[in-house]
């Protein structure tokens, strides 16, 4: 594996240079913002940001050594939270506001034109602002999105693959163990860049916690968004694009 | 999931 060979601060530079560049919207949202033109440009810049994602996760090392069925999977569960966790990260300097991309920055008021989103822009907002409070590091940032999407499918029953028959086969076994062993890895990284930090021991493993922590917050932000998102498809309120509608789809049938 | 296998099987740059 290739993650077994790389010490953490290898691994830490191999997870920097996969992050994504700035995604732009390109093109101004029009005003007065109405409830369709904003789901729209979130849906059209949602679309163009998962396709960046994929690139990511390929670039993460030891990802493109699981199975293609476990990639799909992972990715299928977690492209919420990781564009989430993203949005939380470029607004964290900005109290109040969300800052979709360098291009598309909402504040609450702006938000709420879109029926039933301004309790999701709260969370989102609040999450943020505990980013800002623990001081949130870039490689700590970095290792957290790849340990979402490493975790995704952690509790996901394997028989959802609809071949019960084949589940706790011998490959099954493997592609399991080879998961937990890439998250350990990176959970060696995130270990070793808190350490680096000059804090006590007792500081270290508090903040290790209180980082965790936070992914529970982000999986409970991205399950309100998702059930949003999805009405707003039953509503014909957005065009969905075909990456976006794959993979809301996607999670639709898995979670039901 | 044509997309993303489509993404996820085409060699990156």
């Amino acid at each position: 594996l290739v993650s077994a060979v790389l010490t953490p601060k290898q691994l830490i530079e191999r997870i920097m240079e996969a992050e994504p560049p700035d995604i732009y919207l390109l093109g101004d949202i029009k005003r007065p913002l109405t409830e369709a033109g904003v789901m729209m440009s979130l849906t059209r810049l949602a679309d163009k940001e998962l396709v960046h994602m994929i690139s990511w996760a390929k670039k993460i090392p030891g990802f493109v050594e699981l199975s293609l069925l476990d990639q799909v999977h992972l990715l299928e569960c977690c492209w919420l939270e990781v564009l989430m966790i993203g949005l939380m990260w470029r607004s964290v300097d900005h109290p109040g506001q969300l800052i979709f991309s360098p291009d598309l920055c909402l504040s609450r008021e702006e938000g709420s034109c879109v029926q039933g989103f301004v309790e999701i822009f709260d969370m989102l907002v609040a999450a943020t602002a505990r980013l800002r409070e623990l001081k949130l590091q870039k490689e700590e940032y970095v290792c957290l999105k790849a340990m979402i999407l490493l975790n995704s499918n952690m509790c996901l029953s394997s028989s959802d693959d609809g071949e019960g028959g084949d589940s706790g086969g011998d490959g099954e076994i493997k592609g399991r163990s080879r998961l937990l062993h890439l998250l350990d890895s990176v959970t060696d990284a995130l270990v070793w860049v808190i350490s680096k930090t000059g804090l006590t021991y007792r500081q270290q493993y508090t903040r290790l916690a209180h980082l965790l922590m936070l992914l529970s917050h982000i999986r409970h932000v991205s399950n309100k968004g998702m059930d949003h998102l999805h009405c707003m498809k039953m509503k014909n309120m957005v065009p969905l694009y075909d990456l976006l509608l794959e993979m809301l789809d996607a999670h639709i049938m898995h979670s039901s | 999931h044509t997309k993303l296998l489509q993404l996820l099987t085409t060699k990156s740059e």
